[in-house]
């Protein structure tokens, strides 16, 4: 382990293999490797040495983005819009949120505008008994925008510290589903100017190059303002955020390392490179 | 697209004989790159690559086609090899009734979605009795949630019970299927990481209890290069049979689909299409391969 060898071309092409093999994508994993050729071409390391220079060149990179997320109280509510495509993990960051509130003495409701998925709104409301948050819901297949408007309300009128909206999985590809998302957004404003005053998208840490898709699409249709990565508890090394922070620069405000309501950290940029490589 | 580009990289060559190697390296760059950028895993592609390789080099370049066709062809046949072939591989419920199918994933990835749509199929088409069975008790709602698409599918849900471990549920799921005579029992399991090993001793003990005829690994098909740890650790826990590939309405390209059915060495069985009950579908490699190429 602390033997020295020659950071050749032989060499630079494992770290790209290495980068690649965590989710990188194949023109980050270049450009990161090409900086470091540039840098430390032909020297003798270690491979400690090596991994230890990789990540803080990562790290680098995925610093501008580590913006935690900030809880404006005056706001009354802070309106959190969660979105996202099916399955990443958007009711469970939900609860983990409302536990955080919990804890600091923050007044949280979430609203269950899932009303199409089965067992949904039960899903959520049995973080609401978890957490202590009320859970609004309305019958099945409500109109999400409608509720979500009818929550507002309920919100303001409690002096809520913060709304959490659960929504409804959709991939990004299905027209109908993001139009539904933008009129939950539109009819919100109906109340509200300025809400959602966040909307955070939240992405599997297992998923691949099609996260680059995911973010451009729904930024493109609706103003995300953060970003959450789930499941970095797996074997899945997330390695994608590295595209996403050269691609869109939007902030990782936070990542979910297991299901249990305490498992939501802020987004560390140094203690994930080293992650990613390994 | 890669045909395109492939045909770019041989332009210059015109009838020379056979292909040679450096006229084929180039060539096997873009396939490389259009593979990873589909998400398949990085040492399958390196196989995939040889393979082309192998039948590439030393190939007649023939009179009909062009060489950048040549390759294109080599490479999609080799795709659709490397994806099990022509036909679509069915269920197996060759075993005595009730025959168990246990469906086994990540967190997230649409077992329980799928196991309503299974249910719904061989209630439909094949004319069977199905049980769905929930083992997940760690998620919030979970046993509802298979209850509900029962529901909407038409079949029987096993009663819930709080309290009873996923082992304990198991075997109630198949006393039950005996007992009132199901012909197939679905085993709804919870998510898990393939590097937890507790949970994965979990769904081993499942499996040894219920002796399965198929077990399915659900997984998205936009995972990544995960893809390769996760099916070598669900494989070399369990023996999976099968492969389910979810959400293919979305536009990842599934590259996950050639890295899991590599490792697994199981066959891709079906496909996710939708949220609704039936929206299941039989694998097509065909359109899975053009869908991974580009
Ligand atoms: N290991 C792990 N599992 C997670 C994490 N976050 C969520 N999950 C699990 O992922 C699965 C899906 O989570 P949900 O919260 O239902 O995801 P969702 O985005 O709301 O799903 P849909 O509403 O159906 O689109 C559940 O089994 C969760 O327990 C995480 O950080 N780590
Ligand atoms: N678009 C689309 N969505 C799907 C498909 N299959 C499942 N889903 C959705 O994906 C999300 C997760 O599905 P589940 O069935 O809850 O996944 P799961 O594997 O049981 O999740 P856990 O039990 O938490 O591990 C839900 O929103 C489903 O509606 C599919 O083929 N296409
Ligand atoms: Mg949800
Ligand atoms: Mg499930």
């Amino acid at each position: 382990v602390f033997v020295k060898r020659k950071l050749d071309d032989e060499a630079l092409a494992d770290l790209e293999d290495l980068l690649v093999a965590a989710d990188l994508g194949t023109t980050v994993a270049a450009r990161v490797v090409e900086e470091f050729r540039s840098s430390r071409f032909g020297k003798e390391v270690t491979d400690d040495e090596v991994k230890q220079a990789l990540a803080a060149e990562l790290a680098k990179i995925l610093e501008p983005v580590a913006q935690p997320f900030v809880l404006d109280r005056s706001l009354k509510p802070h309106v959190v819009l969660m979105v996202g495509v099916n399955g990443t993990g958007k009711t469970t960051t939900i609860g983990k949120l409302a536990q955080q509130y919990r804890e600091q003495g923050v007044r949280a409701i979430m609203v269950a505008c899932d009303t199409f998925r089965a067992a949904a709104v039960e899903q959520l409301q049995v973080w609401g008994q978890r957490t202590g948050a009320p859970v609004i819901s309305g019958p099945a297949n409500t109109d999400p925008a409608g509720l979500a408007f009818d929550a507002l309300t309920r919100a303001k009128a409690e002096r809520a510290d913060v709304l959490l909206i659960d929504t409804a999985g959709r991939l990004h590809n299905k027209s109908a589903l993001m139009e539904e998302l933008q009129k939950i957004i539109r009819v919100l404003k109906k109340q509200d100017e300025t809400a959602p005053h966040s909307i955070l998208l939240v992405l599997d840490a297992t998923t691949g190059q099609n996260a680059l898709n995911q973010v451009d699409v729904f930024k493109e249709m609706v103003n995300i303002t953060g970003l959450i990565v789930t499941k970095l508890d797996g074997s899945a090394r997330g390695g994608i955020v590295v595209a996403l922070a050269e691609e869109f620069a939007l902030p990782v405000h936070f990542v979910g390392v297991g299901e249990q309501a305490g498992d939501l950290r802020p987004f560390d940029p140094a203690e994930y490179a080293r992650g990613l490589v390994g | 697209a890669l045909t395109n580009k492939l045909s770019g990289v041989f332009d210059g060559l015109r009838r020379r004989g056979a292909l040679s190697e450096i006229d084929v390296a180039e060539a096997l760059r873009e396939v490389r790159l259009a593979l990873l950028d589909a998400d398949v895993a990085l040492p399958v592609v390196k196989d995939f690559i040889a393979k082309v390789k192998e039948r590439s080099v030393g190939a007649e370049v023939l009179d009909s086609v062009s060489p950048g066709q040549q390759v294109v062809k080599i490479v999609h046949d080799v795709m659709i090899e490397a994806l099990g072939g022509a036909g679509a591989v069915p269920i197996n419920l060759n075993a005595v009734a009730p025959v168990p199918i246990l469906m086994v994933g990540l967190q997230g990835s649409g077992k329980t979605t799928t196991s309503g749509k299974l249910g719904l199929r061989f209630a439909q088409r094949l004319k069977k009795k199905v049980l769905l069975a929930s083992l997940d008790v760690q998620r919030p709602a979970a046993q509802l949630q298979l209850q509900q698409l029962a529901e909407r599918a038409g079949v029987a849900s096993l009663p819930i019970i709080p309290g009873q471990t996923p082992l304990e549920i198991a075997r109630r799921a198949m006393e039950t299927g005996r007992r009132e005579v199901f012909d197939i029992v679905i085993l709804d399991t919870a998510g898990r990481l393939s590097i937890n090993q507790e949970l994965m001793d979990e769904v081993r003990a499942i499996r040894a209890e219920t002796n399965p005829a198929e077990t399915l690994l659900v997984v998205d098909a936009m995972t990544g290069q995960d893809a390769v740890q996760t099916a070598r650790a669900f494989n070399e826990a369990l023996g999976i049979t099968g492969i389910v590939l979810t959400r293919m309405d979305g536009d990842a390209r599934g590259g996950a689909a050639l890295s899991m059915r590599a490792v697994t060495g199981a066959p891709i069985k079906l496909t996710g299409s939708g949220e609704k009950l039936d929206a299941l579908e039989d694998f097509h490699p065909e359109r899975v391969a053009g869908r991974i190429l580009g």
